[in-house]
């Protein structure tokens, strides 16, 4: 008995029964498992307190914990649902589950949209767009001319920007994103769906039949 | 005339966006 959960006893903060989570994500139970796996991995990298700090969200992603990105930065402040500055499990499990291949398309739309309102103002505006546009670039490392990044969010507002008032609303975004689902390719992550032979969870879940 | 790129579909390429290599070993 006390064997197998004395190693269990030890939860970091944030951490949530994995059958609360699975009942209200895409994911089952052993998914969420394996998840934790994952989790634990991720947030022992470099603090060791059991939360993923922007450091340690970068270095799993980049293999480098000093490397500045737009994205991840904002896909960090999204699963950050507590805003406190970390990752805790909840939100991470909750946040992924977003990408889950059978996670419905208008969850996925939703969550792109709240991705691109960088300031968070409800729209997507032309000088967000403009910027994002911009740090793919240079990200990239490809230089174009000012006047072609223009015609490029030119050219997007004039598919998306339906009523042409200058802005994206939540509306327009999800028409837009319907008609070209090329655009959500990275709102799913087929990943997900092998998660539990990725990170295999050994923990004996006695409650997971209750 | 050439088409120009969708923004989006630029911005969805980002590496920032890549979250499958948080699931790389």
């Amino acid at each position: 008995m006390g064997c197998v959960s004395s190693k269990e006893s030890k939860r970091p903060p944030g951490y949530v029964d994995p059958n609360i989570l699975a009942k209200e994500t895409t994911f089952s139970v052993n998914e969420v498992e394996a998840l934790y796996e994952l989790y634990k991995k991720i947030s022992y990298s470099i603090f060791k307190d059991g939360l993923i700090h922007k450091e340690e969200f970068q270095l799993a992603l980049f293999r480098n914990s000093n490397k500045k990105n737009l994205f991840a930065d904002r896909i960090f402040d999204l699963f950050d649902l507590k805003r406190n500055g970390v990752i805790d499990f909840e939100g991470f499990v909750r946040s992924l589950s977003i990408f889950h291949p059978d996670t419905p398309m208008a969850e996925k739309i939703a969550f792109a949209f709240r991705l691109y309102d960088l300031r968070g103002t409800g729209f997507i505006e032309r000088e967000e767009l403009k910027e994002m546009v911009l740090a793919i670039l240079n990200e990239s490392e490809l230089l174009l001319s000012d006047d072609a990044v223009e015609q490029i969010v030119d050219q997007t507002f004039k598919q998306a920007d339906m009523n042409d008032d200058g802005k994206i609303d939540p509306n327009e975004w999800k028409v837009f994103a319907s008609k070209n689902p090329a655009l959500l390719k990275n709102m799913t992550l087929p990943y997900l769906k092998d998660i539990t032979m990725a990170f295999p969870s050994f923990v004996l879940n006695s409650g997971a039949s209750d | 005339r050439p088409s120009v790129m969708n923004a989006f579909e630029l911005i969805s390429t980002s590496q920032g966006l890549n979250l499958g290599t948080l699931f790389e070993k």
